[in-house]
């Protein structure tokens, strides 16, 4: 899944 | 969080705040392209929407809302306060030809075809590409302030040093996004001839010009 980068990184 | 990825937010964070203080300082956006700070507000737009649907830490919501505020500062100091010293003569490029191709991919090439995830992969894409109308700007001119390069190293070195922290992720926690990873080749890519001039002339205390 995409989910961390999606939201963690900037 | 690795080293790679606080540096890089914090080089990105240096190249919007040089940016700022340089127009508020010398009074004028004299050399900027409003048009690429446009796409930069749209690409923080687009893609800082999970503001609203997810908490990560504090650190991620205030550098999300810093940058949003930032964008749009900028825009203001470019369109509004300081529009008299806006060099729109040489602001040509043309910017639908990178919105619509990248807006059409985004709904081509993404994770998941739902609204917030294609407004993300469009930001993605946009991101990579929307240093164009300045670097155009910069070879029509012929030249840029040495402030001005500063704030494009940093902004350039910004994801350079993302692309570290994404093999540092696929390393040690198996993680990888292809369409981050391929946009910001593409990113760090259109850079590459820009940091050649910034290592060689810039650094070196000269200004840079290109040949006529």
């Amino acid at each position: 899944s995409n989910e961390p980068l999606r939201h963690d990184e900037l | 969080m690795n080293v790679f990825r606080l540096t890089g937010d914090l080089s990105h964070l240096a190249a919007i705040i040089i940016l700022l203080l340089k127009i508020w300082k010398t009074r004028s956006c004299a050399g900027i392209s409003g048009k690429s700070q446009i796409l930069f507000a749209v690409v923080f737009t687009s893609r800082y929407l999970d503001l609203l649907t997810s908490f990560i830490s504090l650190y991620n919501t205030s550098m999300k809302v810093i940058y949003i505020g930032c964008a749009y500062a900028t825009l203001y100091f470019v369109y509004m306060k300081f529009k008299a010293t806006y060099d729109g003569n040489h602001d040509t490029f043309r910017v639908e030809f990178l919105l619509v191709p990248v807006g059409g991919l985004s709904f081509l090439v993404n994770h998941d075809f739902s609204p917030l995830e294609i407004l993300w992969t469009f930001s993605i894409y946009l991101e990579s590409v929307a240093i164009l109308p300045q670097l155009f700007m910069i070879s029509k001119t012929g030249e840029a302030e040495t402030i001005t390069t500063h704030y494009l190293f940093f902004l350039g070195l910004y994801r350079a040093l993302y692309l570290f922290n994404w093999i540092w992720r696929f390393y040690f926690e198996g993680f990888f996004d292809m369409i981050a990873i391929v946009a910001g080749l593409v990113q760090t890519i259109l850079y590459c001839d820009f940091f050649y001039l910034y290592i060689t002339k810039v650094l070196k205390g000269k200004k840079l010009s290109l040949p006529a």
